[in-house]
């Protein structure tokens, strides 16, 4: 099963609770086929971007997943603001932060936060997240 | 010359 199949199994918005098999699969096919990130971080981001809640949720469950699981080539992915914009949009009043339902909000932040944390090399991250702080759209 | 090598990023969007 491709990466797109993956995927869709992991966020269905059907389904009653975490497909961790398919959360394991796409995982695994990250770290197995070479050049798979770059494509694995553009249906991520397709996915997070749902206007259902429950799939956005389970989109950014996965992105987690993804970033403890995978190796470094998803973390530069991830840590590119070809990336980051997308997750920026989706919090950001100006672009669809209005639409966006509060708990995908809340789980942005936090991911975005830990990553600083996590993983200190990919700067941008750090970058992306003190512009929100300055922008207001982050508060204490 | 400065070599403006194709960046594989873009900017970062303002919020």
């Amino acid at each position: 099963t491709s990466l797109e199949a993956l995927i869709q199994r992991a966020t269905s918005p059907t389904n009653p609770g975490p497909d961790t098999a398919a959360i394991d699969a796409f995982c695994g096919m990250v770290n197995k086929e070479p050049n798979s990130a770059h494509i694995a971080t553009k249906l991520i981001t397709t996915q997070i971007q749902s206007p259902q809640e429950w799939e956005a949720l389970q989109s950014l469950n996965l992105l987690e997943a993804c970033m403890k699981r995978c190796g470094s080539s998803f973390h530069t992915e991830i840590g590119k603001f070809r990336f980051l914009n997308e997750m920026i949009k989706l919090v950001s009043p100006k672009y669809l932060g209005s639409q966006t339902p509060k708990p995908v909000r809340d789980r942005v932040l936090q991911l975005m936060y830990s990553w600083t944390m996590d993983y200190p090399r990919e700067t941008k991250i750090k970058e992306a997240y003190q512009m929100l702080r300055k922008q207001g759209v982050v508060t204490d | 010359p400065v070599i403006r090598g194709f960046s594989d990023d873009e900017p970062l969007v303002i919020a």
